[in-house]
């Protein structure tokens, strides 16, 4: 069963369409393994993205060398799974 | 711990495929003149695409198709659908709105569109969200399910790489997921509304998704939408933006909605449901039950406009 410790989903907030494009590019890098649970497509929408923890530090350092700001949505995924299964426990129980 | 019937089930919480198959056995048994159970074909691995339908009166009477579960991630979906279910059974004969939906249309319910996803969720990787199709020439598994029907099939706004999460698969209508309800479909022959369930992102999404062209019952499909997410948010006050899937999200290629709508069901939308700007598809159990509430009324408003204008 695949786990996800340390998975952060960040929050992207666009400026403009050069940061849409750099976002696609960094998506297509399929060894960084994002999962883009919004894309990016419109300025105004926001773009939530799941890092792996083997991931974090050089896409937040693409993000800020491009200051493209962000924020910390879900800060460990694992988490709120764990919680989910508990929850889910409690209710056979 | 099994209920034992469906008072007992327990809907403020997720549950695993098994589970929601007991369900709907259990609504059939305790309301055989209202509900029937039908499989509608097989997945991919072989499970049974069970469909819920809620009549009360002859054959080829207008119908109403709702789908929760297509993308596996989206549990909420699901867990909704189930909710729904037992609203149904529930308020018919109490709430007159209801009622005279149900003595006028069926209702058909697909409550687990993607069950080998679905499963694989719960056994293997939560964040799953495509079939599990084994691509040949390929080591990535799935096709996503919503961009492989008809309509804008191979657009761009769908993937050729079997490892995108918005993989189109092989060929149109590849998944026979996806085939099942096409066929079904065409075989009933007399859906008025088309209703496809996910999350997250509060959005209410009409055609199309391929092309930025107006759909011809533009204007309606967004005067409803305005309707139907107002009564949504006048629940507990979760915004939803709508309109067409292009101008709303992004370019989708191959998506029911849009297929829907081609095979002239023009009450064809798209719901993406709450997260509240924090959980994406994590959302707690302990929000199933409002979320479940507030999309119902958004669902009532949509099958009431269409009893009341059937075409």
């Amino acid at each position: 069963k695949e786990t996800f410790e340390g998975h952060q989903v960040l929050r992207i907030t666009l400026k403009d369409e050069l940061e849409i494009s750099l976002l696609k590019k960094l998506s297509e890098q399929e060894d960084l393994q994002l999962d883009f649970w919004r894309q990016p497509f419109y300025v105004e929408l926001p773009v939530d993205v799941r890092v792996p923890f083997h991931s974090l530090q050089a896409v937040r350092a693409f993000l800020g060398y491009h200051e493209i700001h962000y924020e910390i949505m879900i800060q460990d995924v694992q988490d709120l799974l764990n919680e989910e299964q508990r929850e889910m426990m409690r209710s056979r129980i | 711990f099994q209920p034992r019937t469906t008072d007992d089930y327990d809907y403020t919480n997720y549950h695993t495929l098994s589970e929601i198959n007991s369900f709907m056995d259990m609504l059939v048994q305790e309301n055989p003149s209202l509900v029937s159970k039908i499989v509608i074909g097989k997945s991919y691995e072989g499970r049974d695409l069970n469909v819920l339908k809620f009549s009360t009166g002859d054959t080829k009477r207008p119908g109403i198709w709702i789908d929760t579960g297509i993308h596996a991630r989206e549990w909420i979906t699901p867990a909704s659908g189930t909710w729904f279910a037992k609203k149904i059974v529930t308020d018919y004969g109490r709430d007159p709105v209801l009622t005279a939906i149900l003595d006028k249309i069926d209702i058909f319910l697909e409550l687990v569109t993607n069950p080998d996803g679905y499963e694989y969720t719960h056994t293997s990787n939560r964040m799953w969200r495509k079939t599990r199709r084994i691509n040949s020439g390929s080591s990535c598994i799935g096709v996503d399910p919503n961009r492989n029907w008809g309509t804008g099939y191979g657009g761009a706004g769908s993937s050729s790489n079997p490892c995108s999460e918005t993989y189109r698969g092989p060929s149109v209508y590849s998944e026979p997921e996806v085939k099942a309800i096409v066929d079904f479909t065409k075989s009933h022959g007399n859906l008025k509304a088309f209703l496809t369930i996910h999350s997250y992102s509060q959005m209410l999404l009409y055609p199309y998704g391929d092309t930025g062209a107006l759909c011809v019952d533009d204007a309606e499909l967004d005067e409803l939408a305005l309707k139907a997410t107002t009564a949504l948010e006048s629940l507990y006050g979760t915004k939803y933006t709508y309109g067409s899937t292009f101008k709303t999200i992004y370019q989708a290629s191959g998506v029911t909605t849009d297929w829907a709508y081609d095979e002239g069901i023009k009450y064809s939308y798209t719901f993406e449901l709450r997260d509240n700007g924090r959980y994406g598809f994590i959302l707690p159990a302990n929000q199933i039950i409002p979320t479940a509430q507030e999309t119902w009324l958004a669902l009532m408003v949509i099958m009431e406009h269409t009893k009341n204008n059937l075409y």
